[in-house]
C-alpha cells in the first residue's frame, strides 16, 4: 500500500496541476509532499518570478529526496498550494469562501481521477460559489460522470440543470419527508441546460 | 459498481419506508430548506458504519430514530439499507448485488447485515475499503464540510489519498 | 450590568418568541436560563402536546427560581428550543443547515431588538438559505432598518433587491480590488423590489 | 451612533487608498469569489481591535499586509481607519465623530489611535464596548460563522447578551 501512496500521489499531483487552472483559469496549483516538522513556509509578497521559480525547482528536487527516505514517510502530509491568477501565492487560510471551496473541489476531482470510488454524495458543496464557478463546478461534473455515479444535494436551481435524474424531497406540515424521482432522458437534459444557459 | 439503491425506515424524517433507485451519472437530490435532503446524505454515512453521532449531527446515536411529528407517534428504529451493483465484480465478492443494512432501536441495540446475514462492522468496513468508499475517503462530503479538505492538516489530506490508493 | 442582563435576556427572549414565529410560520422557539451542569434534556419525540406544555410551565417557574439565586449565576447559559412547524422539539444539532441559519438570525435579531449595536455586518450569512427562507431574512433587513445600519455582503442577486446602497468590488488581473458604491434612491430601491419580486 | 466611514491601506487586497461612505439603512456590497468582500469584513474586525489572525483567516498578524501580485510589490504597512459618527451623543466623548485607526508594519511594529492621537489597545475596546460593539457582541458575523450561535455553548450566547446589555 506504500507503493500504491506513491503511484496515486503522483497522478492526483498531475491531475491537479491541471484542474486548478480550470477552476482559476490564469492561476494555478499543486499538491507537495511536506514533512511534518517543517513550518508554514514564511509567504512574503514581493518575489519576483524568477526566485520563486528557482525555488519550486529547488521544493521539487526536495520533495523527491524526501520521498527516498522511507523511514520518514510518517512524517509526510500533502500541502496544497494555490495561486489564483494574478495574485501571488498566499496563505490557503487567506483564500476566499468561493475560492477555499473551488480547491478543495479540485483537490477531490483530483484524487478522483487518480482513484475512482463508486459514488460521491456531495451536499451543498456550491454554498459559496458564485454564478460561474458554479458554472466550472458543473462542467466538471458533466465531464466526469462516465467514471463515477455523483449525488449531489443541492437548494440551487441552476445546479439542477446538470442532473441525469431529478430526487425531489419535501415535507409536509406532520414532520415527514417524502421523496419523488424521475429520470431525464438525455436529450430533455440538454434541453434543460440550453434553456438554462439562454434564461 | 456503482450505487443502486437506498432505503430508509424510521431514519430521521422518514418514519415510513422510502426507497430511493439510482441511476449511472449526476443524480441531483433538490428540496426546500428542513426538507429531509442532509438527513439521505446521513443514512448513507450511517448505513456504512459511522460511529460518531456528532458527524450526522445527533448528541447520542439513537438521535437518529424517527422522533416524531404532529399525528405521528415516534418510531421504535431505524434501518438503513444500501446496495450496491456489484456486477462488473470490483468487489472480490461472488454476488452481483452487496446489501448493506444498519438497524438501531430505542434502548441501543443494533445490528449490522451483509446480503441479510448478521455480521460485525469490521465486515462492512472491509468490504467498503475494498472499494476505497472507508472513513477517511471523503467519498462523502456532509453539509458545511467542503472547506474542511482546505482547513485540515497535510497529515489528513494524506489519509484521504491512502484512503483512495 | 447583572441587572442589565435580566432585563436584556428578558426582552430578547421576548422577541426571539416573536421571530421565531416568523422565520418559521407554524412552528415556535423560545430563550431558556439553564446551568451549566444540567445535562442536555433526553429529547425524545411523541411527547403529547399537553405533556409539553406542562414542562413548559414547570421550566418557566424553574428557570424564574434559577434565576434568583445570584451566587449561582456564573452557572447560567442561554439555551435556545426551537419547533419548527409540524414537528417535534428536537435538538439543535439535528436542523438542517438553512434551519440552523434562520435560528441563529432570529436569535440575533432578538437580541439586536433588545440592545441595538449601531451597525452590523453580515457576511454571507444566507448562503444555506433557499428562496423562502431569503426573503424572510430580507424582510427582516427591511423591517428593522431605521433601527440600525446594516452592512451585508453577498454574492446573491436577491440579497441585492433589499439594499439602500450597493457597493460593488471587482479584482483585476492584478489581484487588486476596487470598489465602486451607488446610494440607490428610495423610489429606485422600491422598483428594484418590485420587478425583482415580478422577476 | 453609526458607521460613517471606513478606510483601508495596504490592508488584505487594498493596497492603494480605499475608502467607502456608508449611509442609513441596509448597504450590500456585492462582487465575485475572490474580489475582495470579506477582506472588507476583515478590515472592520481589526480595526476594532482584533487580536486572533485566525480569526482574520490569518497565520500571523503581518498577513493582513498587502502582499504584492502581478506588477505591484507587496506594501510595507496595512492601516484601517474606522469613523463614528457620534452627534447623537451615544458616546461619552465630546466629539461629534471618533476615528479609530489601526496600522501594523512588516516587522511588527503596530499602533492605534483614536482621533488621530495614540493610544493603547485597551482605550479603543473601551469606546467600542461602550457601544455594544465589544468582543462578544457578533455584531460581525463572518463568512461561514452564522450557525456558530446554534452550535456555541449556552454559556457563550450568555456571553453575546451581556456584551450588548
Ligand atoms: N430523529 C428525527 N426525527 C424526526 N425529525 C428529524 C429527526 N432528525 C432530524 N429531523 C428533522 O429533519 C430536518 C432536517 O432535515 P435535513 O437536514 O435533511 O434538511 P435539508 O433538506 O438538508 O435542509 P437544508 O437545505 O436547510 O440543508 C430537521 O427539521 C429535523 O428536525
Ligand atoms: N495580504 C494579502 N495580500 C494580497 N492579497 C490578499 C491578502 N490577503 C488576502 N488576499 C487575497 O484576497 C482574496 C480574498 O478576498 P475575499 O475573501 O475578500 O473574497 P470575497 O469577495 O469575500 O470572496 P467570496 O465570495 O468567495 O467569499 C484572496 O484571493 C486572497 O489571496
Ligand atoms: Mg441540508
Ligand atoms: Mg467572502
Amino acid at each position: 500500500i506504500r507503493e500504491t501512496f506513491e503511484e496515486t500521489f503522483a497522478a492526483a499531483a498531475r491531475n491537479f496541476e491541471q484542474l486548478a487552472q480550470q477552476v482559476f483559469p490564469g492561476g494555478r496549483g499543486r499538491l507537495r509532499l511536506v514533512r511534518e516538522d517543517a513550518g508554514p513556509r514564511p509567504v512574503l509578497g514581493g518575489q519576483s518570478a524568477d526566485a520563486s521559480e528557482a525555488e519550486a525547482a529547488a521544493d521539487a528536487a526536495e520533495a523527491d529526496a524526501d520521498v527516498e527516505e522511507r523511514d520518514d514517510e510518517d512524517l509526510h502530509g500533502v500541502e496544497i498550494e494555490i495561486t489564483p491568477a494574478g495574485k501571488s501565492m498566499k496563505r490557503l487560510t487567506l483564500l476566499s469562501g468561493g475560492e477555499k471551496s473551488m480547491t478543495a473541489l479540485a483537490f477531490l476531482f483530483a484524487v478522483f481521477l487518480a482513484k475512482p470510488c463508486p459514488f460521491y454524495i456531495l451536499d451543498e458543496v456550491e454554498a459559496a460559489l458564485d454564478d460561474l464557478n458554479i458554472d466550472r463546478f458543473l462542467r466538471l461534473l458533466r465531464s466526469y460522470r462516465e467514471h463515477a455515479q455523483f449525488i449531489v444535494v443541492t437548494h440551487q436551481k441552476r445546479t439542477m440543470e446538470a442532473a441525469d435524474s431529478l430526487y425531489g424531497v419535501s415535507m409536509g406540515g406532520d414532520g415527514i419527508s417524502k421523496v419523488i424521482s424521475r429520470r431525464l432522458p438525455p436529450e430533455q437534459a440538454a434541453e434543460a441546460e440550453t434553456a438554462g444557459s439562454a434564461a | 459498481m456503482h450505487l443502486k439503491s437506498l432505503t430508509l425506515k424510521g431514519f430521521k424524517s422518514f418514519p415510513d419506508r422510502t426507497k430511493l433507485a439510482f441511476g449511472p451519472g449526476v443524480s441531483v437530490v433538490v428540496g426546500p430548506n428542513g426538507s429531509g435532503k442532509s438527513n439521505v446524505t446521513d443514512a448513507v454515512l450511517w448505513a456504512m458504519g459511522e460511529q460518531s453521532p456528532l458527524a450526522i449531527r445527533g448528541q447520542s446515536m439513537q438521535d437518529v430514530i424517527f422522533g416524531g411529528g404532529h399525528g405521528r407517534k415516534a418510531s421504535q428504529s431505524a434501518e438503513v439499507e444500501l446496495v450496491l451493483d456489484n456486477s462488473d465484480g470490483t468487489l472480490e465478492m461472488e454476488f452481483a448485488e452487496v446489501s448493506i443494512m444498519r438497524r438501531l432501536d430505542r434502548n441501543g441495540d443494533g445490528e449490522y447485515r451483509l446480503n441479510g446475514a448478521r455480521c460485525r462492522l469490521a465486515d462492512v468496513l472491509e468490504v467498503l475499503s475494498d472499494t476505497g468508499l472507508g472513513k477517511e475517503s471523503h467519498s462523502v462530503i456532509s453539509q458545511g464540510r467542503v472547506e474542511a479538505i482546505v482547513t485540515s492538516k497535510p497529515k489528513d489530506r494524506r489519509l484521504l489519498i491512502e484512503e483512495a490508493a
